[in-house]
């Protein structure tokens, strides 16, 4: 699975996943990816929001939106929200990651599994990591 | 305001003991390629649902990340895509599942935001949508890999359990 989530100068926010799902599916399987409010979701009034990890768990914790709501109505931070999500996706038996950007430009990212590509850029430069720091 | 682009080529159980210097070179590279992408639009004061469709792009065209080219196997060896994007200026939103032959999923999910009255298309109907779109198709086989072939080979002879663990996703 890919992701990407954007801030632009207008403070607009966009969310875009892709994936290939989960080696050796069957039956017409689709994990959270496609899900809008579960694996990708954007609203200006919160953030954008991409994972990536075990689709049914993702699935049933809306995790995306679930992560602009706790910002919309919970007044939470990013960066708590974020964490929240991927506590709440634990404790329904899966793991994976998250990225997430505000519309202030504020960013954050978090993943419960060994390791995540994952990378970021703004005007003060860029980042490029794999593995838990 | 300022911009901010953050993106993900996926999560599993790598770790520096089984990721070789070689792949790791790959990710590394396919992940700036991709901030290439969005950043050329952002810095210069283009849209966020723009910058996102291009890097995800980049990395669908990317053999080393888990979409478009270079995606798992079914387990009946073929490849099946999925996208989704969002526009959180007015929550308009697109996406694609269970397609076979476009070469872009989230050309194709965008299309689905921005030319249908849809949200979520599926399967065979939302292939020939996105060829009706002009969104080039492909044969199935043009995503395989061979690595990805020989992890479904490696799970299959060990039972054919889906990857639960996210070991190649």
């Amino acid at each position: 699975t890919i992701g990407a989530v954007a801030c632009d100068s207008r403070g607009h926010v966009a969310a875009a996943t892709s994936t290939g799902g989960l080696t050796a599916k069957r039956w017409g399987r689709i994990g959270d990816s496609p899900l809008i409010g579960a694996g990708t979701y954007a609203d200006d009034r919160a953030g954008a929001v991409s994972a990536t990890g075990l689709g049914e768990s993702f699935i049933r914790a809306v995790a995306a939106h679930e992560l602009c709501a706790q910002i919309r109505i919970g007044g939470e931070g990013l960066r708590a929200a974020l964490d929240a999500v991927l506590a709440d996706v634990g404790a329904l038996g899966g793991t994976g990651g998250l990225i997430a950007v505000g519309p202030n430009g504020e960013s954050a990212w978090g993943f419960t599994t060994p390791g995540m590509y994952r990378a970021s850029a703004g005007p003060e430069g860029r980042q490029v990591a794999i593995y838990a720091e | 305001m300022t911009w901010k682009l953050v993106i993900h080529g996926g999560c599993g159980a790598m770790r520096p003991e089984n990721v070789t210097a070689e792949q790791e070179e790959l990710a590394r590279a396919g992940l700036n390629l991709a901030l290439d992408a969005g950043e050329a639009i952002l810095a210069s004061g283009g849209a966020a649902l723009d910058a996102v469709e291009a890097a995800a792009r980049a990395l669908e065209e990317n053999p080393a990340f888990n979409a478009g080219r270079g995606s798992v196997l079914t387990a009946d060896g073929h490849v099946e895509l999925d996208a989704a994007i969002m526009d959180g200026s007015d929550r308009r939103a697109g996406a694609v599942a269970g397609m076979r032959t476009t070469r872009a999923p989230i050309a194709a999910a965008r299309a689905a935001m921005e030319h249908s009255p849809h949200v979520l298309l599926t399967y065979e109907g939302a292939d020939r949508f996105a060829a009706e779109q002009g969104i080039e198709q492909v044969d199935n086989r043009w995503f395989v890999t061979p690595e990805r072939q020989a992890q479904l080979d490696r799970i299959m002879a060990a039972g054919g359990k889906f990857d639960t663990d996210i070991k190649y996703g």
